[in-house]
């Protein structure tokens, strides 16, 4: 019989206050300034009136990341965890329902910028989306294996650029399939419009009844 | 009186160990890609006969970034830390030795990347170098404020790309000098070659008599 740390206790509560209220959660994970914030931004102005939505975003310090995501019709929560590399599961918690008590029923939580630290603490979500942009380089999936291979869905962030790098998509896709066979992918830009209708589809895809 | 831990004793072993043997050390520690094992191609390159380096450079897994910097001219060693977000003092430790024994005056320590658990390692180095590329966003330093706090200089990748972005450059020295008054900035593009001069000089100075 596994013994539960105090975090995976509470990451299990989470997961069924979210089954039981019928709100989806889920834990975006990315190095720093791949571009969580800015999609979050374009999301939710596109899923403004369509699919209630609310956030939770994570920081060691400011509340730079919940100023930017205000006033897109989603409640809006920052946590600073100040030393912390990572959110956890009970002061997640803690925020669920204040931040659905208007009818959220998708909730982005955008974890501290991060590649490792964020894989090995559960917060309860119902998956974890790893983010990954152009400008870091193709072979992060090989080189931060615990998150990529724990994330169903990936989502290549900053396409807009690709060319400026002379990008290798194709390098890029084989080490996230070697790392996660099946991994559900979305190459987009958030800035130009690129490959968002799909994201959006998906998103919406999540909270149908 | 402070009691250390197991890291920071260690770490004061490579201290002592560094003054003992005429070597400086720097951690070079920043966000996943963001140019710290690009930035080491050219730089040693560049020392290559003026200077003699060595490279430890960590990862979680794969030896890529040990690959990219051999036949340049210095020892280079991989450490994996597999879980750990951060390299350690003791692992460093036993690799100085190594890595120095055909001379090396200079060492270059990159870490894993993450721009917030080495910043609480200390490895025995003489200081931090920070890194932040003008892809991952001017506000970094104050939202991840413990790094460059910390860090006496911070090298700034990827001026190259600025253009395409939009880089707000009074914004980011605003954002640095706010949490690190007097920090010493560089301002480069490994890939073209911009900046690459005065950083070498530093480098150079680091180890002149
Ligand atoms: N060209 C381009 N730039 C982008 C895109 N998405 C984000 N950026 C830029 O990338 C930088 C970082 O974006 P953020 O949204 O702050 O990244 P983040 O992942 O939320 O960063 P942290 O929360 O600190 O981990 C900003 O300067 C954005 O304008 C994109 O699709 N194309
Ligand atoms: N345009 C441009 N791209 C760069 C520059 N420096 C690095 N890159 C690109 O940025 C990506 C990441 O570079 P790396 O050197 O692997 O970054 P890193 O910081 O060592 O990454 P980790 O070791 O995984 O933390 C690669 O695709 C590089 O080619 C630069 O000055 N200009
Ligand atoms: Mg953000
Ligand atoms: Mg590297």
């Amino acid at each position: 019989q596994k013994i539960l740390s105090a975090n995976d206790e509470m990451a299990e509560k989470n997961r069924a206050w979210l089954s039981e209220n019928g709100v989806v959660a889920v834990n975006m994970i990315s190095a720093p300034g791949s571009g969580k914030t800015f999609l979050l931004e374009r999301t939710l102005e596109r899923l403004n009136g369509s699919v209630p939505c609310a956030v939770i975003t994570g920081d060691q310090q400011t509340d730079n990341d919940a100023r930017r995501l205000e006033g897109k019709g989603a409640q809006v929560r920052q946590i600073e965890t100040l030393s912390a590399c990572h959110l956890d599961a009970e002061r997640v918690g803690r925020l669920l329902p204040e931040v659905t008590a208007d009818g959220a029923k998708l909730v982005f939580i955008e974890n501290v910028g991060n590649l490792v630290c964020p894989s090995a603490f559960d917060l309860g979500e119902n998956f974890k989306i790893a983010l990954l942009s152009t400008t870091e380089g193709e072979d992060k999936p090989a080189k931060y294996p615990t998150l990529f291979s724990l994330a169903p869905v990936v989502v290549l962030t900053k396409m807009d650029l690709a060319e400026y790098l002379d990008w290798d998509a194709a390098k890029c896709r084989e080490y996230l399939r070697g790392v996660h066979p099946g991994v559900f992918l979305f190459e987009l830009s958030a800035k130009t419009g690129e490959g968002m209708d799909r994201w959006i589809q998906y998103l919406e895809g999540l909270v149908v009844a």
